[in-house]
């Protein structure tokens, strides 16, 4: 409970006037932004515990001999996240927090393009693989390998639910081509 | 042709031989619609005297009325595939785009990224998006209500007094949390915002809205500094997404666009929770 509350609390401070619209002091941003940091950290327990429980389904091992991690990736808005920009397989677990299903294209950073992703019945999904674009004053402020951004339809997520997908490299795909721009017009 | 064109079977997005968007054909019609990024210069003022504060944190206020062209030609890229089809914008050196269009969608996604933006000329600018459409809005356009409730705004006009504004561009600016929208008899045009914006119709047919601002001066209002993050450097690049909506006036009856809107409203604004868990020590086989 006192990781909830921290976040609460913290929560209860960005609704102030100044934090929604960014009209603080550039120390006191650099405070919200470590404030939600923190608070997300310290929830991020409760989230892996609570997901642990759930992913244990009839037959399998019981969780406290195979927790996986569920990592958040904050920095996703801008195409950077270390679980998927790794050379192996991850899962992407989407929580739905609405209270109806709804479907969602997923925008995963990654390294290369050659990758396969399996719903939850081990389905393999149709993909694409788009460039994360490189604009010329933004290049040297962006820490990430991240070449690429794969590209899914997760359908059917159940209301107030969860849904998981394998993604894998997979050099062997004749589907997995380089994305290339269309010739430009003249 | 030498237009570019992206599409799925709801909506198709036109850009002309300069890179700029044209043309939307969504819901049965095709309407002139531009999108550019201009910027305002912020006033530099005395701060002693009430009239003549500098634009700041608290208060938008450019130097004049008028408005500066970030560029006359864009550099673009097409990337079309089968789950989403994509024009990856260059405006300048500081200002890019892509602009896309999912198979499934019934509207379109533009992600802007804007910044450090310069001030060698030290001048403070206030960058804005603005789409133009050919939609007679005649001086109305829509707010909401942080999310709730959208509120009807008519231009150099307030409700209950008589109002002669002297800055027409900041006198007109409205708060944006989620949604800015006009329409005539015929067709609609919504933005929705994934963040708190300042946003406007400054002319019939056209919205704008605020993506990045970087001044010089303190606008004398509390906050004691100038609204010019320079902690970590050059100053803050900032990236996000609107998602532009076109279709058939409210007027005509038909409510389909309004629930569309107010679905995706909500999907933007609560997106699902993604977590990451490294799978090395498992094939997949053992995951299922």
């Amino acid at each position: 409970d006192p990781h909830l509350t921290f976040l609460r609390e913290t929560m209860g401070i960005m609704q102030h006037h100044d934090a929604v619209t960014g009209t603080e002091k550039e120390k006191v941003a650099l405070d919200y932004a470590k404030r939600m940091s923190v608070a997300l950290r310290a929830c991020s327990t409760n989230i892996r515990n609570v997901l642990n429980q759930f992913s244990t389904g009839p037959g399998s091992e019981p969780t406290s001999q195979r927790p996986f991690e569920f990592k958040t990736c904050t920095l996703l808005n801008i195409s950077s996240c270390a679980t998927s920009e790794s050379s192996g397989p991850f899962a992407l677990t989407l929580y739905n927090p609405l209270a109806h299903t709804t479907k969602e294209y997923v925008r995963v950073p990654v390294a290369d393009y050659k990758y396969i992703v399996l719903d939850p019945t081990g389905k393999s999904l149709t993909t694409q693989v788009v460039p994360v674009p490189k604009p010329v004053a933004a290049i040297k402020h962006r820490n990430s390998i991240a070449e690429y951004e794969l590209v899914f339809l997760a359908s059917n997520l159940p209301a107030m639910g969860y849904k998981t997908y394998y993604i894998q490299r997979d050099d062997s795909s004749p589907v997995n081509i380089k994305p290339t721009a269309l010739p430009k017009r003249e | 042709s030498s237009y570019t064109v992206i599409e799925n079977e709801n909506i198709k997005l036109t850009f002309d031989t300069n890179g700029f968007l044209s043309e939307v054909t969504a819901d049965g019609m095709t309407r002139m619609i531009s999108q550019e990024f201009l910027y305002y210069e912020g006033a530099t003022g005395n701060n002693a005297e009430f009239l003549n504060r500098s634009s700041g944190a608290y208060i938008f206020r450019p130097k004049d009325n008028n408005i500066r062209f970030a560029t006359d030609h864009v550099t673009i890229e097409v990337y079309k595939g089968s789950l989403v089809e994509e024009v990856h914008q260059k405006f300048n050196d500081w200002i890019s785009q892509v602009v896309r269009v999912y198979k499934q969608s019934t509207y379109a996604e533009f992600e802007w990224l804007v910044g450090p933006i310069p001030i060698d000329d030290e001048i403070g600018k206030e960058v804005i998006t603005r789409f133009k459409s050919d939609i007679k809005s005649e001086g109305v356009f829509f707010t909401d209500s942080n999310g709730r409730e959208m509120i009807k705004r008519q231009r150099n006009h307030r409700d209950t007094w008589n109002v002669k504004l002297q800055e027409t561009v900041a006198g007109n600016y409205y708060p944006i949390t989620t949604k800015i929208a006009l329409e005539d008899t015929i067709a609609r045009m919504a933005i929705l915002t994934d963040r708190a914006q300042g946003g406007s119709s400054l002319e019939d047919g056209a919205l704008e809205l605020m993506v990045h601002r970087r001044l010089l001066k303190d606008d004398a209002f509390g906050v004691g500094e100038a609204l010019n993050e320079t902690e970590f450097g050059e100053g803050l690049i900032a990236r996000g997404k609107t998602h532009l909506f076109v279709g058939q006036s409210y007027l005509r009856a038909d409510v389909s666009l309004k629930a569309i809107e107010r679905l995706v409203q909500l999907e933007t604004l609560l997106p699902s929770w993604k977590f990451f868990s490294n799978m090395e020590l498992y094939t997949s086989d053992q995951w299922l």
